[in-house]
């Protein structure tokens, strides 16, 4: 469902944080 | 007892928990917003991102867990955010928060379209977290057990989740020892509450559709 996909896009993005700091 | 490395290792977990939490400007909105279901659909819908953000704050400071696959570290994340933010929401409201937001938020919940069959096992969920008056350090940990679940799909090195979940497992069975020495089934009952967690995620699939709908 289009939610989940959300979810993972959020997870991802927040995931990613730790490469820019 | 507790080690001293058992010590630090929670103190990381705690702290983290204590750190990454839903910022004020979203929070505060609770109490501004007007009151319409839409209006309550929009505020959950934004809390909960950013209680997913918040989540994966925390779970990255969980001892190992940023040594996982990557793409195992995705399907953990996605195959607990839904129990770990029940949890959440669980702990917080069963704290009474300051001024009446929690009364707030239990109106804006109720009142947001969401369905009243989901609506019950939710709220029942609540208040056996609440009865539990679980410490700080266990919401953390039993928060963190949650997300180190190895059996979630996707996740591919069931093993190596398993090396992490487990030494928390082990810290949690003695918090509960120690916290409530007189209640020799507690750490059985925290357990028990993550299966009734995963009930909630079922439904809670099923409650989307039908919330999105209405």
């Amino acid at each position: 469902p289009a939610t989940n996909l959300g979810l993972e896009d959020i997870i991802r993005k927040a995931l990613m944080g730790n490469l820019e700091e | 007892e507790i080690t001293k490395e058992q010590q630090a290792f929670m103190k990381v977990i705690v702290d983290s928990y204590n750190r990454h939490q839903i910022p004020q400007d979203v929070t505060k909105k609770l109490l501004q917003e007007q009151y319409s279901a839409e209006e309550n659909f929009i505020l959950l819908t934004e809390m909960a991102t950013s209680q997913v953000q918040v989540l994966v704050e925390f779970t990255k400071n969980i001892p190992g867990f940023l040594s996982l696959d990557h793409e195992d570290q995705i399907a953990l994340l996605k195959g607990s955010a839904v129990e770990a933010m029940f949890l959440r929401s669980a702990q917080v409201l069963s704290t009474k928060m300051p001024n009446g937001h929690t009364e707030v938020l239990e109106e804006r919940i109720r009142n947001s379209g969401i369905s009243e069959e989901f609506m019950t096992p939710m709220f029942n969920f609540y208040k056996s977290i609440g009865k539990l008056h679980m410490v700080q350090e266990e919401q953390a940990l039993l928060t963190a057990v949650t997300i180190l679940t190895p059996d979630r799909p996707f996740v591919k090195d069931h093993p190596a989740v398993e090396r992490l979940q487990e030494p928390m497992l082990e810290v949690l069975r003695k918090l509960c020892a120690l916290h409530h020495p007189r209640e020799p089934q507690y750490f059985a009952r925290l357990l028990g509450r993550l299966t009734e967690l995963r009930t909630l995620n079922h439904y809670h699939t099923e409650m989307l559709t039908s919330w999105r709908m209405n």
